[in-house]
């Protein structure tokens, strides 16, 4: 089954939509079965590869490369209320060979409050609503929100590894802390749930980023930090501009190669060959 | 009695505490009196002035120009709990002459869950513990976190106006569709609070981030956009790990000018002499 991975990170701003969409691509254009998950009511993951609501309904549609518009009836929000038992395959739009979406919009915080109406419940209920459709998928990404609350939490719980995207700048690396104490109260409700390491992004030769980046490698000695960082390059948000992947927009770019870089380094970790 | 303003914007990272920080310190060396409210549990604002939690109870303490260290028992969180009447003045720290915190960590999310419980009071709770100290001060500005829920909607209904922060990337701008909902249900509460307007931040001369200016200049016609955009400056970051605003680490950066020039814009608009 699949590696279920949350991107997370207290900080707002700080990459994970961007590494969600990128490192998802880069996994997929390597040959893997990758499943994205936008937990975050903003829906930006959702806009990224242009996903958009039905005039009527819940769902959402996409137009695929060859003018044909795949839709669904239901978004993410209606799998994950507790009371609903059709799973989260209705809810998923094909991005390409391998690679699918299940889209969000600001109807999800509709979803939290059920959620935290019986928190012991709330937590478990994402992993419930993934189980049955990890055999399709060899990774399944999951956007966190810039909090960490009910929706945060639940994903963690829901999750093999957690992925710490940072900024190497002082709020974000103050954030860690934060992340750290809530992956440790999911514990309870999913012990086995691993902290996969920490990617630095928006990264810049400066002597600040150089400060952080060499402090926090010699300060965490538990935690793996990617050998890989993701530099500062327009091209990131210019492929979003254009509602394509970096790899689409400029294969050739610092972003492109970077995200290329991280996907083989979680693949030869997870030993898939 | 002082003027109110939130700093808001739903998208995480886009620069609302940098902003919170440097407009507060260009306004107060203006010769305004200033006060800053952290109302975001990442508790950023409070770190970047070197505000630390007590060993014991739930005050804060920090150690002025001076030497001498200044304390409160309480923080902000205290005094936005329902049930809490002794005010926000026993929760205020000094900066500088004429400036002055109320600061807050991660138990603000006590707070939020307390005014969740009653929403018809807390939505107005904010605004009722400002009003008395209104009259100390010329600006209080409210720092908020990147969710558009109680937290911040508390904070928009204290306000006189409402400050959107973004950077002119295609997350950020989508975001402010949400935001000018929310202010309009917020509306119910505070009929008077305005938009201040569209600040720009972390903007670079490239292609996209000059579409997204001039596309958003020409078609919120309604909005005010600030003259002023803040260029992308790693002064500003470096300033925040130096525990200073941009003003004390460097008068001449990018930084400094620009948030200087927000505030006589801004002062000029209010009229104020
Ligand atoms: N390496 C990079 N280089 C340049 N721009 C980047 C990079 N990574 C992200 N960005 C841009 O920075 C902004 C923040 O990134 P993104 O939205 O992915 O962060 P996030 O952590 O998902 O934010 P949120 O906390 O709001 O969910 C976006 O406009 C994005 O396009
Ligand atoms: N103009 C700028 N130039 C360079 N860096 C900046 C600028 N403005 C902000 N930053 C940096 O970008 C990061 C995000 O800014 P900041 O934390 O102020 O945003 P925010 O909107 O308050 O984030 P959050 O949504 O998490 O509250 C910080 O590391 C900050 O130091
Ligand atoms: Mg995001
Ligand atoms: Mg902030």
């Amino acid at each position: 089954g699949a590696k279920v991975m949350a991107i997370a990170q207290n900080k707002g701003g700080v990459g994970k939509t961007t590494t969600a969409i990128n490192l998802g691509k880069a996994l997929n254009l390597m040959g893997y079965k990758v499943l994205l998950l936008d937990m975050d009511p903003q829906g930006n993951l959702t806009q990224a590869f242009g996903c958009y609501r039905n005039e009527i309904g819940e769902g959402f549609h996409r137009e695929g490369k060859d003018g044909k518009i795949a839709r669904t009836e239901k978004q993410l929000m209606n799998a994950i209320m507790p009371e609903y038992n059709d799973g989260l395959l209705d809810t998923i739009l094909p991005l390409g060979d391998g690679f699918h979406i299940s889209p969000t919009d600001n109807r999800l915080d509709r979803a939290l409050l059920s959620l935290e109406g019986n928190p012991m419940k709330g937590y478990k209920r994402l992993r419930k609503v993934i189980e049955p459709v990890k055999k399709y998928f060899d990774y399944i990404l999951i956007d966190c929100p810039p909090t960490l609350g009910m929706l945060t939490s639940t994903s963690v719980i829901a999750s093999t590894s957690v992925l710490f995207v940072m900024q190497p700048e002082p709020f974000s690396v103050a954030g860690m802390e934060n992340l750290l104490e809530m992956i440790e109260n999911a514990r309870d409700y999913n012990p086995d749930v691993m902290v996969e390491g920490v990617l630095f992004t928006q990264y810049r030769k400066t002597k600040l980023h150089e400060g952080y980046t060499q402090s926090l490698r010699e300060s965490v000695g538990h935690i793996r930090i990617f050998d890989t960082a993701i530099r500062l390059n327009t091209d990131l948000p210019e492929a979003v501009d254009s509602l394509m992947d970096i790899f689409e927009y400029n294969p050739k770019s610092m972003g492109a190669v970077d995200y290329r870089n991280v996907a083989v380094e979680l693949a030869i970790a997870d030993n898939k060959d």
